[in-house]
């Protein structure tokens, strides 16, 4: 077994758990927070056998879309990179960011 | 030191909380939403020696309980899953799931 | 690629935020509860390359202090554990507590 950690936008969050349910795959997801943009994210964790993580990455690249999004001057964003960053900034956020890790042991009780 | 993710369910995760820490365990838990049901429910985080896992998992299994939740038809969840599912539906959801994941190095400062 | 889970104050949440980023790491976030004090805490998922771990680590040790918190007997957490402990009982929380966990695949979509 492997469990999938995939940050995602939340504006796909919900299309992407009704994907993965309606295939048959189990996830949790909790709310998080991007560390550059300071905006709420969704982060799932999602527990696979390793002969289906493949389909698992596939739905979310189907359900995942990257987005722009401009950082105006004087945000708060802005003012506590200010100094390092120039600002207006454009910024690319990505469909989603996974990370697949080992289980060595899964047990349901 | 391994980790244990536990997902719980949010009825049980006081009672696991007291149990690990009379027991000396130490553990951090987060606000988590189940992929099928939508509900709220529980992730715990639980570092500990690999000979203790045992204990811990024991201290799980006495402390989280499983339980039946009848699906209605026209409920937000029966909506968006309509068609692949039949509703009423009655589902089962089990005391806890569990990961053991290897922790490579584990440090305090 | 590793993945370094961090629990820390949330005191100290902001400011590892901002030299976490200007030091041109990426990092998520989590709201979580500590399982002794049953206070909000917070734990920092980030993903980089094995050569800059401790490059990650040095910059969680110099923004997470530890602190010293005396608990209260007749409190919650005193009351949840009474007979365990004695209160008033002075606590010393680390400044962070960090698990290293080795990603096998990380993949951006
Ligand atoms: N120092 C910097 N300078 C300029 N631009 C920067 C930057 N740091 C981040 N960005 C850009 O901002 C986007 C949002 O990052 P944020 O940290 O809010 O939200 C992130 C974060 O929550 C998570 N994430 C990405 N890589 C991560 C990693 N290595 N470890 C932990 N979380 C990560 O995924 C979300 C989306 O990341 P993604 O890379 O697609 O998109 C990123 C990236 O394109
Ligand atoms: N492989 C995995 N990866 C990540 N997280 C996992 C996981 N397996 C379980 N979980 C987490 O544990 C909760 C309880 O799962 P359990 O399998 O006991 O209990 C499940 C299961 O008996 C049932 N269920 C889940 N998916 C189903 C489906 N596609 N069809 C029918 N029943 C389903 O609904 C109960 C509640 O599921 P829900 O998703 O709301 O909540 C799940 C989810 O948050
Ligand atoms: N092995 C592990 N697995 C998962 N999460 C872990 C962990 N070790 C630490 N943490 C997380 O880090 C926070 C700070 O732990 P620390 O050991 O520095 O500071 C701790 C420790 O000095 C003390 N403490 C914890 N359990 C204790 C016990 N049974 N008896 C006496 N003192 C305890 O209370 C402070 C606050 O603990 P709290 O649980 O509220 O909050 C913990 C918990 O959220």
């Amino acid at each position: 077994v492997k469990m999938i950690i995939a940050v995602v936008h939340d504006h796909d969050a919900a299309d992407l758990l009704e994907a993965l349910t309606t295939e048959g795959f189990q996830a949790t997801k909790m709310a998080s927070t991007g560390g550059f943009l300071r905006e709420g994210n969704t982060t799932f964790m999602i527990g696979s056998d390793e002969e289906h993580i493949d389909k698992v990455i596939e739905i979310i690249r189907e359900n995942c879309k990257s987005r722009k999004k401009t950082v105006a001057p004087m945000s708060p964003v802005a003012n506590s990179l200010e100094g390092y960053y120039s600002f207006p900034m454009e910024v690319e956020i990505g469909g989603a960011t996974i990370f697949i890790i080992n289980v060595e042991k899964f047990i349901k009780v």
